[in-house]
């Protein structure tokens, strides 16, 4: 672990006395690889550390009588705080319906996602609608209808195989019939794809959508800059939700994400069952980047 | 960088950019730059393109035996084709990719419908089977991965079909019991052809950081793994973990994936991976 790197890296500069600007160098060092290991994006890990290394230098560090284990809580304090210091919530309008939109990359996880928010607003005392405007995948408006119909809540669907239309029959339907929350499942697809990127924006405005939730794969590495830049430049972003943090993945794409976007991580996807979807906890990701 | 080598900090600093950025991780990072500033030692200085030229021979010399390994074929039928990973990597429309290949090469494919799991994994993997051509061999949602692997070995050699391709379910490989599955899945294939399964494919998603090296090791251990395939390289990631992978383990990279459609599938090129790297 990090902590245990940590203070072998400055249990071995002991003989010099008290913690010096090389001890804190050795110590950045340690903490980039770190999180290059866990999958922070290599621009981020060096903003992050510079940030850091200039704490690190303050006088808590080098009074320290445990300079290591200092640095450590100086590291977690920093994370926790660029993750985003509290849970942040799924914000409702006024009058209903909210439209929440789930994007992002193919393979991600937005379908089950969807599912997954449908159960957790419906055990809030919420009526959610869900639709699939995925009419590109291979039976995807099928595994979505089946999602609907584990979880016994409804799906809209209509004869049209036009997203944005679909998108705004299934936004009238909920208002019509009071829905509180329309949940808009929409395909994957590629960031630098600037056809579907526009039908997103189509979509997003079509819903005057209250959320617009980035889904995206725990495990990814240095890419989640890219896209998830762009798809904030092209829509802009309300919340993410990342997914498969049930496996061992590091999760430092969280990191990226966040500083590169500025948007709050609201849920975390921890398996493939629809009870599987949790609040993010800050605190809790930044011990498993750190490791 | 060491205190001998001509190699400038600012040039270290570009080649970390470039490795890292592409997800070849700290580990090959850093041997990669070692082995440069060995190379280099005793020069008066280095230029940025002999840098770029050393980094480019050396992701050859380790990914340059990657993708030359024929597939198994050894006259049996069906051969039997596992294709695993964890989820969403892009196993099912791989299977269709492949489907239109071995077709294209005069082969006759069917599947096995066993992801039996996921919510229209079923009904996924039959439209692929309309599209190219191809019988599936299904059971309900829910029912035994090996018992429609069963039902699809005897389906398929009854009809003479060349290649039975497997769908399985996405899996974490942290997660043991669904590891066994396909443990036993891989032990009821071999029972009914002898070397079955003659190929098993590890889906790997190109924007996979680092578990990706994990992901390679543990399926290689449980089950075993003989090919790679490298899918969504029709995005920005440059999917270089394949390089730590290639590295620890040697597995053969042979397909990429590049798109949603049937023909988005190319054999590996070694040549072209490093260059979009660079
Ligand atoms: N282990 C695990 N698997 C997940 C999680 N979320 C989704 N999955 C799985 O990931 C795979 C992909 O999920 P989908 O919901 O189909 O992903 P998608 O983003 O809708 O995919 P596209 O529509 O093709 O872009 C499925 O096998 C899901 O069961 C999670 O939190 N943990
Ligand atoms: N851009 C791009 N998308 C791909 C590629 N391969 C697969 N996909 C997409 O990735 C998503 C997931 O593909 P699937 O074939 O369902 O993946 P899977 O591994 O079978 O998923 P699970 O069975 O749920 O684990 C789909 O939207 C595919 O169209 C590729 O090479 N490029
Ligand atoms: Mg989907
Ligand atoms: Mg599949």
């Amino acid at each position: 672990s990090l902590s245990e790197r940590l203070q072998k890296t400055l249990r071995n500069l002991k003989g010099e006395g008290r913690v010096s600007e090389r001890h804190v160098q050795e110590s950045m060092r340690e903490i980039r690889m770190a999180l290059l290991e866990a999958d922070v994006n290599f621009k981020v890990v060096k903003e992050f550390v510079a940030g850091l290394k200039t704490k690190a230098l303050g006088e808590e560090v080098l009074k320290s009588l445990t300079p290591g284990q200092q640095i450590v809580k100086l590291v977690r304090d920093e994370l926790v705080e660029l993750l985003g210091k509290e849970p942040s919530e799924l914000e409702f309008k006024k009058v209903p319906p909210t439209a929440v939109v789930l994007v992002g990359l193919q393979g991600s996880g937005k379908t089950t996602s969807t599912g997954k928010l449908a159960r957790w607003l419906s055990l809030q005392g919420r009526r959610p609608l869900m639709v699939s405007t995925d009419v590109y995948r291979p039976a995807a408006l099928d595994q979505l209808r089946i999602i609907g119909e584990a979880l016994q809540l409804p799906v809209f669907e209509s004869e049209s195989r036009d997203p944005v239309q679909l998108a705004r029959e299934a936004f009238t339907h909920s208002r019509n019939m009071g829905f509180d929350v329309l949940l808009v499942d929409t395909a994957g697809r590629l960031h630098i794809d600037d056809a579907l990127m526009t039908e997103l924006e189509q979509i997003r405005h079509e819903l005057s959508a209250e959320e617009v939730l980035l889904v995206a794969d725990a495990m990814t590495g240095q890419d989640a800059v890219n896209s998830a830049a762009e798809f904030n430049r092209r829509i802009h972003l309300s919340g993410v939700i990342l997914t498969k943090l049930d496996g061992d993945a590091r999760g430092g794409a969280a990191l990226s994400i966040r500083e590169v976007t500025g948007t709050p991580i609201k849920f975390i996807g921890v398996g493939e069952k629809y009870e599987a979807l949790e609040v993010f906890h800050p605190d809790r990701l930044a011990g498993r980047i750190l490791g | 960088g060491s205190s001998e080598s001509p190699v400038t900090p600012e040039q270290i600093e570009e080649l970390e950019a470039i490795l890292l950025g592409a997800d070849v991780g700290v580990q090959t990072t850093l041997e990669i730059v070692g082995k440069i500033e060995d190379e280099t030692r005793g020069n008066r200085f280095v230029t940025s393109h002999q840098v770029k030229r050393l980094i480019r021979e050396e992701l050859h010399r380790i990914l340059d035996n990657s993708g030359s390994a024929e597939e198994s074929g050894n006259g049996e039928r069906p051969q039997v084709v596992f294709v695993v990973g964890v989820n969403g990597v892009g196993k099912t429309t791989t299977i269709g990719k492949l489907a239109h290949l071995y077709k294209s090469e005069g082969k006759s494919v069917s599947f096995s419908a066993s992801d039996t799991f996921r919510a229209a994994a079923i009904e996924q993997i039959c439209i692929w089977g309309e599209r190219t051509g191809c019988q599936v061999i299904r059971q309900e949602q829910g029912s035994d991965p090996a018992a429609v692997l069963f039902d699809a070995i005897a389906a398929s050699r009854a009809q003479n079909v060349d290649v039975l391709i497997v769908d399985t379910a996405g899996r974490i490989h942290t997660k043991h019991n669904l590891m066994q599955e396909l443990e036993k899945m891989r032990r009821v294939a071999a029972r009914e052809i002898e070397a079955a399964p003659h190929e098993i494919f590890l889906v790997l998603d190109a924007t996979t950081g680092q578990n990706g090296l994990i992901q390679a090791r543990e399926f290689l251990r449980s089950s075993g793994i003989t090919g790679l395939i490298v899918t969504k390289l029709d995005g920005t990631a440059k999917g270089g973990i394949i390089v730590a992978i290639t590295k620890e383990l040697s597995i053969p990279i042979r397909y990429i994936g590049v798109g949603e459609t049937v023909e988005d599938l190319l054999p590996f090129d070694p040549t072209v991976f490093v260059e979009t790297i660079l």
